[in-house]
């Protein structure tokens, strides 16, 4: 957080943008659904913060190593939920866990959320040295209610949150009052259940966006293979995860004075030129050598002592590069250059063991030089923070991807933030903090940078619905990086982002302040979405408290007013309607400009939609045909309202199955 | 010994207002299904009654079934147990 919120576009020396407009969400409450917080960290100090918003109905619950007099202005509420984990974990002894049975957290996640969406502005903070700069949240006067679902289990060495605890929360949080709820956590692919209903997150989502409160998860941690997001249900902002404009760039000096830049968080002392090897049979020998990352302790200790390492993986996973310093320091080498896939989950390696990652590329020119020369070293410098241009925007190769698996037609992710490598709060104890922060990745840190987005919004727009929320940040999103590069989604090959990889883009804060229209949604649009998907009338009824009868023939489940359009399987052609609110200058026009995906037809009716005083919503047909004589993947276009101040973007994404519910496989 | 599991009992929208009422029919149900009150207490894990309605309790599958045929109810699953991301 010490990067996100400038990249971002939200800096506070700004007077007048989103983040002083909305004096920083001091009247937003952020939920998190988490492991807990440590009421300690100076991310929730509460200097300058008003009295705690009139609609909260919270509060703070006592417990192991935790008062209620640890909350604050900042930290207004606290509670934990135990009883699910309980009931299922019979051997979880709570007297002799390390974990604490009280809202306090042991493993330092529920803190760095908290951090991320809500913290207070901690002046010089950085990981030994890295990332240096102000610790923020994105609502830096936003009020935390910490909701603790998630607990260490001693017996596996796993960190566990039931959905009968998760669910409780939920139902409490919409009670207390919080107009945000942030849960940075997930299910496995393939997904529980037939339906996207029965599935805890998304049951007790949906009554709390009912009640106008945004729920925003995690998309996952399973990408770059694709169908792989999960919490993907309508009513839900799902979140992917991106690198910052930030990285630890490590130099590695080979004898032969090239220089390559590594990625590292290294903070020990230069390694002087050393001895350089890459573990393989010279041709005389009987030993046993691999340069693979993960097998280097077969190889003898001969072979790798006093030297550094150059090992090869095709896993992007940090897991490897831990195992790589692990067999060399264990041997008595100096460090380890590990050529792998990017993965964007660098780590300080134990002890501040030198390991270096590079590319394929690069690691193949250490190679090549390892085997030209007689004697070859190399010198590793301390890393050292590289921020802005040359470093490129990436959907983190980890980041879960869409389609959705669920229902195709529904486009998950919603959205992309900063995700990795984001320095924030923890608890004293974790491994790797530096006085009380740490750098953590995944879409659990994305997810409340959106969490924080939503918290400004909601403050600056207190009768927006949810729908109108979300729809503000996906419409509004940059398609490129804040500079207008391109964003790179990662995996293998590296390749152009699409709205699978990012949703809508990556968030664009200031403009999702001024959308100009917004697709929004309500109960009866839910209901419809219901009738769509198979929900037979009676449960549609019970789910939301009132008698409900399924048009007939049901609607098309293309019609649900999202702010996307996805086709999963068109043959000939098809007619959708979306319908536009305007939240903007009353009297106002916009036209319609389409990029239309290649070898389709894309013809909107009206061309041009006219708000005033009278006529705040408006509805416009679109028709997509194409051309295509074979199953396709999906093809990427655009679809834009605009009135020259704002332009408001869903993305366009069809594939044509001209032979339906086929496996494409020959 | 039939194994119980943390079950999601899940019945919508809340129909009342009072929080405690809403429990009380969670009880009554649960009593209704196991036979006995103080089985029902003690079966009863959470009364979701805020938000909406339902609650999680403590049943064999057999249990789990035959409560998911009871008119209000709209669902039934079996805990399920997430990760952080």
């Amino acid at each position: 957080t010490t990067r996100t919120w400038d990249y971002l576009g939200l800096s506070a020396a700004n007077p007048k943008n989103l983040l002083n407009e909305t004096n920083m969400g001091a009247q937003s409450i952020i939920g998190v659904i988490d492991t807990g917080v440590w009421p300690e960290s100076e991310v929730f100090n509460d200097h300058g913060i008003g009295p705690v918003p009139s609609h909260w109905k919270g509060g703070c619950e006592s417990g192991e190593a935790f008062n209620s007099s640890h909350c604050n202005k900042k930290l207004i509420g606290a509670k934990y939920f135990i009883n699910g984990f309980l009931s299922e974990n019979e051997s979880f002894n709570s007297t002799e866990s390390l974990d604490f049975i009280s809202p306090r957290d042991l493993d330092g996640h529920g803190t760095h959320v908290s951090t991320i969406a809500g913290g207070s502005y901690v002046p010089n903070i950085s990981y030994k040295g890295l990332a240096e700069g102000t610790v923020r949240g994105g609502a830096s006067r936003a009020r935390i209610a910490m909701y603790k679902v998630c607990w260490y289990l001693d017996d596996e060495d796993i960190t566990s949150c039931s959905s009968a605890d998760i669910l409780k929360a939920m139902d409490e949080a919409m009670h207390d009052g919080v107009d945000v709820l942030s849960i940075s956590l997930g299910s496995d692919v393939p997904m529980y259940g037939e339906t996207d209903i029965r599935d805890g997150i998304t049951t007790g989502a949906f009554h709390a966006v009912l009640k106008g409160i945004t729920v925003v998860c995690a998309g996952g941690n399973s990408g770059p293979e694709a169908q792989t997001v999960t919490n993907t249900a309508p009513w839900i902002v799902t979140v992917a995860a991106t690198t910052l404009d930030r990285s630890f760039a490590t130099p590695i000096t080979l004898g032969n004075n090239k220089v390559i830049l590594g990625q590292a968080m290294y903070t020990g002392p230069e390694v002087g030129f050393t001895s350089l090897v890459y573990p393989e049979n010279p041709g005389n020998s009987n030993a046993n050598f691999s340069g693979t990352c993960e097998e280097l302790s077969v190889n003898s200790n001969l072979t790798m002592v006093g030297k550094v390492v150059l090992c090869f993986t095709p896993s992007p996973y940090s897991a490897s590069a831990s195992s790589a310093a692990r067999s060399v320091k264990k041997a008595g080498g100096l460090g380890v250059i590990i050529a792998r896939q990017p993965g964007y989950a660098i780590r300080p390696c134990p002890d501040d063991f030198p390991c270096v990652a590079v590319d394929w590329e690069l690691g193949t020119d250490i190679l090549l030089y390892i085997r030209s020369s007689g004697l070859p070293v190399v010198k590793i410098k301390t890393s050292r923070t590289l921020i802005g241009q040359p470093v490129g925007t990436k959907v983190a190769t980890f980041s879960s991807r869409g389609p959705n698996s669920i229902a195709a037609a529904i486009l998950k992710p919603d959205i992309a933030a900063p995700g990795v490598s984001i320095l924030a709060a923890t608890t004293t104890n974790t491994t790797f903090n530096d006085q009380g922060f740490i750098m953590m990745s995944g879409t659990s840190m994305a997810t409340p940078a959106i969490s924080g987005v939503v918290a400004l919004l909601k403050a600056l727009h207190r009768d927006w619905s949810p729908a109108a929320i979300r729809s503000a940040i996906v419409t509004t999103a940059w398609r490129t990086d804040p500079f207008g590069e391109q964003i790179f989604a990662e995996g293998s090959p590296r390749k152009l982002a699409d709205p699978f990889d990012y949703g809508g883009g990556l968030v664009n804060p200031e403009k999702a302040a001024k959308p100009g229209l917004v697709y929004d949604l309500g109960l009866e649009d839910y209901v419809l979405y219901m009738c769509s998907a198979g929900y037979n009338e009676s449960s549609i009824s019970q789910l939301v408290g009132k008698a409900t009868i399924c048009s007939n023939p049901k609607l098309s489940i293309l019609d649900f007013n999202l702010p996307s359009i996805t086709i999963p399987n068109l043959k000939d052609e098809v007619t959708l309607t979306r319908t536009l609110t305007n939240v903007g200058p009353l009297d106002s026009v916009y036209r319609v400009v389409v990029e239309p995906p290649l070898g389709f037809q894309v013809t909107v009716e009206p061309k041009t939609l006219v708000f005033n005083s009278q006529t705040k919503r408006v509805s416009f047909k679109v028709r997509i045909s194409t051309t295509h004589k074979i199953n396709t993947g999906y093809y990427f276009g655009s679809l834009t309202w605009s009135d020259s101040v704002h332009n408001v973007t869903i993305h366009v994404s069809v594939r044509t199955q001209i032979l339906q519910n086929y496996y494409d496989e020959n | 010994i039939v194994e119980r599991k943390v079950h999601i009992v899940y019945l919508g929208e809340k129909q009342h207002d009072d929080p405690e009422f809403v429990t009380e029919s969670h009880h009554q149900m649960l009593w209704s299904l196991l036979g006995s009150k103080e089985d029902a207490h003690e079966s009863l894990v959470y009364s979701y009654r805020h938000g909406f309605s339902g609650f999680a309790a403590k049943l064999t599958k057999s249990q789990a079934k035959k409560i998911a045929d009871v008119p209000e109810v709209v669902h039934v699953i079996p805990d399920s147990f997430y990760k952080l991301k």
